[in-house]
């Protein structure tokens, strides 16, 4: 564990939690894409399965509860508790085109050929384009709730802080994940435009709005 | 990718 992971890791779940704030208070989940959340949920379910067979940590452990746990409970308030606030009509982006290529390419590119590890590697390319039908979304909308993007800048720190962690372990522990590193340099990248603005606009009070 | 301990990240 260093710093850099750490602090990825609180922005992870920092980001939950604005989430689930939003959706509390606001008592709707407009503007959150049902589908990324979906994603997410299934993210986790596939990557830690672990959790049955290898100890790694008391950390690692409540983490891996509390993101599959959080997951659930979000899928939980759009799809019943707030379902009314929910519009699919413009959650939209069609997630076969991010599934399929994820699971393709988890067999063909894996550190060894068996159920959980092709799992974990599925896991790990679908998180990385997981966040594309919420930025459709936004790219339709053209504007969201300040506190959705807080959401979403909290969600891209924590990927961003991970590429620090790996320069580090290779640095330190001359360990190099090439699958994570490569998925998770994909995932930053995708937050690059939506940073942009977030930092330039909505840090300095302004609303979230893409140009027309 | 020999020596992997279980993947140890989140």
């Amino acid at each position: 564990m260093n710093i850099f992971r750490l602090l990825g890791d609180l922005a992870h779940l920092a980001s939950i939690f604005v989430l689930i704030h939003k959706i509390q208070k606001t008592r709707s989940c407009r503007g959150i894409s049902f589908k990324t959340q979906a994603l997410y949920a299934l993210v986790f379910v596939t990557r830690y399965v672990d959790l049955l067979y290898h100890w790694i940590s008391l950390y690692n452990f409540v983490m891996k509860l509390f993101f599959m746990a959080s997951s659930c409970y979000i899928l939980y308030l759009m799809k019943f508790r707030y379902r009314p606030t929910h519009d699919p009509s413009i959650d939209t982006f069609k997630i076969e085109y991010l599934l399929g290529p994820s699971f393709f390419l988890s067999l063909i590119f894996n550190y060894e050929f068996s159920l959980t590890e092709i799992m974990w590697t599925f896991s790990i390319y679908l998180e990385s384009v997981a966040i594309f039908p919420q930025l459709f979304m936004l790219q339709r909308t053209g504007e969201a709730e300040t506190i959705t993007t807080h959401y979403l800048a909290a969600l891209g720190i924590y990927r961003a802080l991970y590429l620090p962690n790996w320069i580090y372990r290779y640095i330190t522990q001359d360990m190099v994940d090439p699958i994570a590193i490569t998925a998770g340099l994909v995932q930053t990248g995708l937050y690059l435009d939506f940073f942009y603005v977030y930092f330039t606009k909505v840090l300095h009070g302004q609303k979230f709005e893409l140009p027309a | 990718t020999g020596d992997r301990q279980g993947h140890d990240e989140l």
